[in-house]
């Protein structure tokens, strides 16, 4: 059974891309199939060019107007370019606006259903690429740096999430805050921390990111942290651990 | 002669409303007169609640239906909300939508050009609220954090600023990079700046923001750094001074 997650938050730098990136190459390094899908114009998972799948791109992807083909690899991308940023001007006011990645999945539904895992970047806003990624989502994993203003905008994310559940995919079994980017030399990482622990319990996953050079120096080797610098890989190899026991 | 100078960058994180806050605050530190406007829906500018205008809200003031009024202070800001981002969908297909700051700034003459800078918190997408910020500016500051995706993303600001100065504001007479968050203990932040500097010339402040746990920890405090601990505020100070040499 395919699990499709979103890596979203509406705040930016809080390591959406770093997130989709590492815990893909931890998940694919524990032998599961994996597809990334980066649905932000920055285009920064594209980073990643040797997982990239040829002839295909996110807004041909989401139009409908290509489908997923198979390859002999186990860890894939379908890339993205700032063309991408031409989808929400076209389509948001057009009928089912929100539904379009869903459609493009069913389409490809064959070739989707042999991966074990979609992960899906998405834009820091809330615009129409974030709602088709949430629309079509089985769960959804929302980086939130250990700062005062990455806390803060948890409560507008989570509202937003609520009326997706209701009005477009009440599919989403659970939702999860991966803390990121955490310094103890900080004194407000750990208040905020438990202040996350305490306020949404078990939404909040055991594992935390911590600040970790390697995991900002891999992109500039166009590459995930367990292929840059295995041995500073923990965290996210962690996570992976985490995503697979939840099941 | 009142500055308006816009702070805006796509990529998300990068220090836009850590530098409105603290940029300001050290303005005005300086016996300048200075007005912030919040105009991110996220409303992280707003946090310093103790310089708000009263009866007057970024939304408001955009579309025209209140004015700047008077205040015996020297340091004020027009906050937002979540319902500003009510502007983006009701404005993006009206005719002249890129103006509308522009036009509620001209209304406000009298009132705008007792400050000596205008600072102008946009979002992380480059959205109509973006180019209402840019269509009335002097001068735009452009955060960049020396991280790879940050550095990746100025081409993208920058094809985009070009365009803005041809098409809706020709009077923009500066741009400037303000690398943010720089820590040297990281290999990678040396050479991202070295980088910077012989791609973009006198285009780099020669101040740049050091990583600092005290900005991080004000927002906490809901205040700028200058407030919460003036020993630590530095390189803002610095920032202050090199924009005021500008002229
Ligand atoms: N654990 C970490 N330690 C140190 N740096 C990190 C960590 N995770 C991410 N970064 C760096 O922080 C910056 C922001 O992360 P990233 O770009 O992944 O965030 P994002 O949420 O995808 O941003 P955007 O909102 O622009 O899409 C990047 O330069 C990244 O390399
Ligand atoms: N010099 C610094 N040292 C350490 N932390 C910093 C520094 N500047 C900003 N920060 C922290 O980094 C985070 C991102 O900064 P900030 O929110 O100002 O960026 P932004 O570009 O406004 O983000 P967004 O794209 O969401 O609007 C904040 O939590 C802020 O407190
Ligand atoms: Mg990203
Ligand atoms: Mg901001």
């Amino acid at each position: 059974m395919t699990k499709i997650i979103a890596i979203s938050n509406q705040k930016g730098g809080v390591g959406k891309t770093s997130t989709a990136l590492n815990l893909g190459a931890c998940l694919a390094g524990k032998d599961k199939k994996v597809l990334l899908i980066d649905l932000d114009p920055q285009a920064h998972l594209s980073i990643k060019k040797d997982i990239w799948l040829k002839d295909i791109d996110a807004l041909s992807f989401i139009k409908g107007e290509k489908e997923l083909k198979s390859n002999g690899r186990d860890f894939n991308l379908i890339h993205s370019d700032l063309s991408l940023s031409r989808f929400d001007s076209e389509f948001s006011n057009k009928l089912g606006r929100d539904q379009y990645l869903k459609r493009a999945i069913r389409k490809s539904e064959d070739e989707v259903s042999k991966y074990d895992f979609v992960l899906i970047d998405t834009p820091p806003n809330l615009g129409v690429l974030t709602t088709n990624a949430l629309s079509v989502c089985d769960e959804v994993i929302i980086p939130v740096q250990t700062l005062e203003f990455a806390r803060q905008g948890l409560e507008i994310f989570l509202d937003m999430l609520e009326s997706i559940k209701e009005m477009l995919n009440p599919n989403i079994k659970s939702w999860n805050i991966l803390p990121t980017m955490v310094d103890f030399r900080r004194k407000q990482d750990k208040e905020i921390l438990e202040e996350l622990r305490k306020e949404f319990k078990e939404h909040v996953f055991n594992t935390f990111i911590r600040t970790n050079s390697k995991v900002a120096e891999s992109p500039r080797a166009q590459t995930d942290v367990l292929s840059y610098a295995k041995n500073r890989a923990e965290d996210y190899i962690n996570l992976a651990k985490e995503v697979l026991k939840n099941g």
